[in-house]
């Protein structure tokens, strides 16, 4: 209910007529930017606790929860699970860190509507081989496609993502879920020689699999 | 120099030799429907004078001028079994997307725009524009707040006799989620993703302003000019606009009406989308 309320009352101060028509002084409008993302984010920890309890029993244990650096004092902690959902917020600039960085990863589309969709779903990514497979393992048809050249340039984008993974999530259940399974492919010795030949040569062969660090400055957040 | 095509099979768009999007076809039947951006030069105004106030974070004012970014537009064509894109670039600052999917009959456009350069002292507001040969006699719609849409009539109040003084500004209104224009064969909606101005200021034309960077207050209230900086640099703003382009038949099921609600249902209500890790997991685990 605390991580609900810091919604609630960030929500109370968006309905101030400058914060509708965005007619506030630029350091309110970044305090509002602020106060949301909190807010959306403390409310991440309810929509997380949700969908673990509608997965598999043996990954819905909690693990001990530890209050995060720089937290607000009322705000609970946000229990950890061993199977995480988390949110990307930065999509819009193409931007997601996990599926950037992950070898192998999952997507969940929950339906808010009270009826069945469907939706093409679009995630960053870096490798050029990828399988897409539903909870039938009926592998869904995908396609790569390169992010912008404008969008790739943006200084401040701080992303590795050259490309997008497009994908047809269809017959999502009303009110419900549909989960699909990502995984780079490395499908040919081709490519496979390839992929080895991109990585540094100096260093051992585990951590050249490592998902490199994006490079990002603390100081951004 | 050659015109490009991407669809699928409920319609396709070209692109002509400048690189501007020219045509829709739907049903095999081609129609005009070309695609721009222009921008408006912001006024300088007289704040001490009420009705010669600067444009500004609550008066959309321009001074008369309308530029055009460009006469020719870069293209990148990517085609596959899922998406067809091109990817535009109009000028330094401005880009766009235009994307048809396999199995949806609109047509998204995703736009970039930004950092809006004012190194010559002139704020700029940036709209996009939708040209066809739509006979719409100076009557378009607008939503409201998502609801009902709304009958405007250009330089017309429903209630008094109007001589409008600003031309432009004077025939924009909000624009929350769709703003449409019909004739008696044709109609064409875009839709938002967020709340923007919009208006028709030419038959069959439809427009909506994505970006604006002023340099003066407009002694509303706020004082401050509307000049987003983000690291230093004026803001980027993107977004997306989704055209739905048909023929008027009500026998036709759905009416192009109710795919437009069908469609706003579907991106303005979306899905919620969760990551998860799943490097320690193989497959059938998982299942």
């Amino acid at each position: 209910e605390p991580h609900l309320t810091v919604l609630r009352e960030a929500l109370g101060v968006m309905q101030h007529h400058d914060a509708i028509t965005g007619t506030e002084k630029q350091h309110v409008a970044n305090d509002y930017a602020r106060m949301l993302n909190r807010a959306i984010g403390a409310c991440s920890a309810n929509t997380q606790a949700i969908l673990n309890q509608m997965v598999d029993p043996k990954y819905r244990r909690s693990l001990r929860s530890e209050p995060e650096p720089g937290a607000h004092p009322e705000v609970p902690p946000r229990p950890k699970y061993k199977f995480a959902f988390s949110s990307c917020h930065l999509l819009n600039v193409s931007k997601c860190e996990l599926t950037e960085s992950k070898d192998s990863f999952t997507i969940t589309l929950y339906n808010p509507l009270a009826h069945a969709g469907h939706q093409y779903v679009r995630v960053p990514i870096t490798g050029d081989h990828y399988i897409v497979r539903d909870y039938r393992n009926v592998e869904v048809p995908a396609q790569i496609v390169p992010i912008p050249e404008p969008v790739q340039r943006l200084s401040y984008r701080f992303s590795n993502a050259t490309s997008e993974l497009v994908f047809l999530a269809n017959e999502l259940p009303p009110l419900g879920y549909k989960s699909y399974f990502v995984s780079r492919a490395i499908d040919t010795l081709e490519d496979f020689v390839h992929e080895m030949g991109s990585k540094p040569a100096q260093g051992p062969a585990s951590a050249a699999v490592e998902p490199s660090p994006l490079g990002e400055p603390t100081r951004w957040q | 120099s050659q015109e490009v095509t991407i669809g699928n099979k409920y319609l396709n768009v070209s692109f002509d030799s400048s690189g501007f999007l020219s045509s829709i076809t739907v049903d095999g039947v081609t129609n005009r429907l070309r695609q721009s951006f222009v921008y408006y030069e912001s006024k300088l105004g007289d704040n001490e004078e009420p009705r010669n106030r600067s444009s500004g974070a609550y008066i959309f004012r321009p001074n008369g001028t309308e530029q055009t970014v460009t006469e020719t537009v870069q293209l990148k064509v990517i085609r596959g079994g899922t998406v067809q894109e091109v990817h535009q670039v109009f000028s330094e600052w401005i880009s766009q997307v235009v994307r048809v999917y396999a199995d949806e009959s609109h047509v998204e456009f995703e736009w970039m725009v930004g950092p809006i350069p004012v190194d010559d002292g002139i704020g700029k507001e940036i709209v996009s524009r939708f040209y066809t040969a739509i006979q719409s006699n100076g009557v378009f719609w607008t939503d409201s707040n998502g609801r009902d849409m709304l009958r405007r009539v250009r330089n017309h109040r429903d209630t008094w006799k109007l001589d409008l003084v600003e031309k432009i500004s004077g025939n924009y209104y909000p624009v929350t989620t769709r703003i449409a224009l019909e004739d008696e064969t044709h109609r064409l909606a875009v839709l938002n993703d967020r709340a923007q101005g919009g208006s028709s200021l030419e038959d069959g034309s439809l427009e909506l302003m994505v970006h604006r960077r002023l340099l003066y207050d407009d002694a509303f209230g706020v004082h401050e000019p509307l000049n987003e900086k983000a690291f230093g640099k004026g803001l980027i703003a993107r977004g997306k606009h989704w055209v739905l382009f048909g023929a008027k038949n009500a026998k036709a099921s759905p009416t192009i009406e109710a795919r437009e609600r069908f469609l706003q249902n579907q991106v303005l209500l979306p899905n919620w989308l969760f990551f998860s890790d799943a490097s320690d997991f193989k497959y059938e685990d998982w299942q």
